[in-house]
């Protein structure tokens, strides 16, 4: 099955979806077969991708209700290789539903293992939650990628999932891993970011990921016109630096 | 009663609870005896505020559970105006079990209708959804402030929460306001702030406040310090604003 990575963390606003949606772009540019699955009933990664509830036929939420089966739930997007399934949770009845759904921790792991062979590797967007569809996600993940925003509550956040692993481990049994540590909207010879980093290097230091997200105007202007930052500009910054991520991460599973 | 603000918005890392507690040390240095009320069980504005568990007597979810009464969970604050609730929800079983009470929308309405009589403003720092606690929040407030960080995501939530403002309104009866949106993290001249604002002029130009919060180092740091930006560097473009903010709602107040 593809190597899936759930992007998770429970605090909001630290780059989740920016991440999921700029890694898997970068994946597909790099020649990797992707696939990106939002799991957030907000569905932010939906929109910076351009899609609306009139171009999305069937989503996660159908799948989850077995409506349709998971592979009509994906779409296409403008990237050859980058495949997309968005949430499609349009009100507050489907959120509910979608919740209860998602109390079957292996529902999207039973639903994502045929679905996933033509692919060579799966994102996952996570709700700023630990509980709910974040829990489904983990227990279908590979490994897991924390988008840290320098700041106190982002460590609390960190510490917090890493305990929540330890558990989900126990009671799954089953080995996921730690695709990394990723600093977003790093702002260099700040307080707050020496802060953030010496704590992190001081209890994680095997974790942190080389590669670290500047913050960049693009990544933000960019889903207001439906695109990743490497299709509306490649030459950014941000663009950039998810496009060294992503030969990161290869590289470092190349070792492995 | 008193004045009740709740700060909410169904987006991830906006500025929630850098509002609340700023906003509240603000009330407070104006002469307005001043309640912070934490209700995300990540518990971001006690660790903002230097509240870790060992120094938390009884919190939010202690009072939810008839364990004690409200005033028994309400604790002072480095600012003699300034007293805190704190959420206090230390385990994901506690988690599950505050979510579940929440259900009971009107539970924190009556729990502060007497708590609240000492004061003249109470502020609900909320996360980032929009049913559970949030909903809670809504129908114990007079007036919600909108916190909304430029770019594309938060204009979806803005538009959501006013849909789910006005079905609230039907179920409860209540003519709950709204005291404003703000934006935060506000970077002039930039394209995502420029496109925000001009949706927000369109649609709730109404709403949209003077005052807005500029990107500040200050607020970050200060969270490590735990202390509101007021007292950790009065001087900051930070603390000036939401010191300016807090003087631009209570003349507001006045004229009405
Ligand atoms: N490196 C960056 N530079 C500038 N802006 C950024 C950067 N990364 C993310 N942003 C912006 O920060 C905001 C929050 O990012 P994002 O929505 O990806 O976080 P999230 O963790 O998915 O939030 P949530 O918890 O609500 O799901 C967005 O407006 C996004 O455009
Ligand atoms: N004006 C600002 N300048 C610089 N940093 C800021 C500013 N406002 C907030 N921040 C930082 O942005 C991050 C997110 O802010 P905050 O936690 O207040 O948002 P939130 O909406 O409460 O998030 P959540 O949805 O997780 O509850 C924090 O690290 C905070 O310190
Ligand atoms: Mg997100
Ligand atoms: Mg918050």
């Amino acid at each position: 099955m593809a190597h899936t990575i759930a992007v998770a963390l429970p605090k909001g606003g630290v780059g989740k979806t920016t991440t999921a949606v700029n890694l898997a772009a970068s994946f597909a540019v790099e020649g990797q077969r992707t696939l990106l699955v939002d799991l957030d009933p907000i569905g932010s990664a939906g929109a910076s991708l351009g899609f609306t509830a009139s171009t999305v036929g069937a989503g996660l939420y159908e799948a989850f209700n077995f409506v349709t089966n998971f592979g009509a739930a994906i779409h296409h997007t403008e990237l050859p290789l980058l495949d997309f399934v968005p949430c499609n949770v349009t009100s507050l009845q489907r959120e509910d539903r979608i919740l209860r759904l998602a109390d079957n921790r292996t529902l999207l792991r039973n639903l994502l293992r045929p679905a996933a062979q033509p692919y060579d590797c799966v994102l996952l967007d996570c709700p700023p939650a630990l509980r709910g569809l974040t829990t489904t996600a983990l227990a279908a993940a590979d490994a897991i990628l924390l988008p840290v925003r320098p700041g106190l509550f982002s460590l609390d956040a960190v510490d917090k999932l890493f305990t929540y692993l330890d558990w989900m481990r126990e009671v799954t049994n089953r080995p996921i891993g730690v695709e990394g540590i990723l600093i977003t909207m790093h702002e260099p010879r700040t307080r707050v970011s020496d802060i953030t980093l010496r704590e992190l290097a001081a209890k994680y230091r095997h974790h942190l990921l080389t590669t670290m997200i500047p913050r960049s105007t693009a990544l933000g202007e960019a889903s207001f016109y439906g695109k990743p930052a490497v299709l509306y500009e490649a030459r950014s910054q941000g663009a950039d630096a998810y496009r060294t991520l992503a030969r990161e991460l290869l590289s470092r599973r190349a070792e492995i």
